[in-house]
């Protein structure tokens, strides 16, 4: 899964 | 980051500190359900296990850092402080919350984005928090009056998910392939939770009127 998929949400 | 998110975090954020000016100003948590306080430490313990791995970004680790100390903080007030313990509504708090963490961790071993420790804790912590509110909701329906701080932190704090929703969708409509279905629907049920509670926090603003949730 791409990178956007790191978890950047509180 | 989009203005909806802001929003949530904000708002998320003025309700920590809404409960902590009230258990600091009035040296008392009469009317805060320390299991609630218990159930968002185990929250943010386990969604924010990143914390030392992934950086994302100073606002995001500052953030972290913030609601993973203050909730500790307020479980610690609650439980060992020698003035605000006295004022514990011991008897009236005793949702048995193990079923919510039970619960939420068996869902968390059968719906998680991938199969992996740090994943289906990420995904516990979601549905935890969806479910956290109800020691505090049962709370406020058994003790009579609410103070005006208690009835606040529990409006922002069911508005912060609501500003999410709003960011999710934003963000489905602007970034292709984004999803997130966990939290997305884990994210109505928690807002659909308040709903009771949104409605009569609107008559006791309307009526200018003490906020009295039936019981």
């Amino acid at each position: 899964r791409e990178v956007d998929d790191v978890k950047d949400e509180l | 980051m989009n203005v909806f998110r802001l929003a949530g975090d904000m708002t998320h954020l003025l309700s920590i500190l809404l409960l902590l000016l009230k258990i600091y100003a009035t040296k008392s948590c009469s009317g805060v359900s320390r299991k609630t306080q218990e159930l968002y430490a185990i929250v943010f313990i386990f969604r924010y296990l990143d914390l030392f791995t992934d950086f994302i970004s100073v606002y995001n680790t500052f953030m972290k850092v913030v609601f993973i100390a203050s909730s500790l903080a307020i479980v610690w007030c609650m439980r060992f402080h020698p003035v605000v313990r006295r004022s514990y509504d011991r008897e009236l708090d005793t949702f048995r919350y193990f079923f919510l963490v039970g619960a939420s961790f068996a869902l968390a071993l059968i719906w998680h984005e991938k199969f992996s420790v740090q994943e289906v804790f990420w995904a516990f912590s979601i549905y935890l928090e969806a479910v956290a509110i109800l020691p505090q909701l049962v709370l406020l329906q058994r003790s009579g009056n609410v103070d005006n701080l208690t009835g606040q932190y529990v409006f922002f704090l069911g508005a912060y998910r609501a500003f999410y929703i709003l960011n999710w969708i934003y963000r489905y409509l602007t970034e292709p392939r984004f999803t997130r279905w966990i939290a997305g629907t884990s994210g109505v049920v928690q807002t659909a939770l308040y709903a009771d509670f949104f409605y009569y926090y609107f008559i006791s603003w309307k009526n200018n009127s003490k906020l009295k949730l039936p019981a």
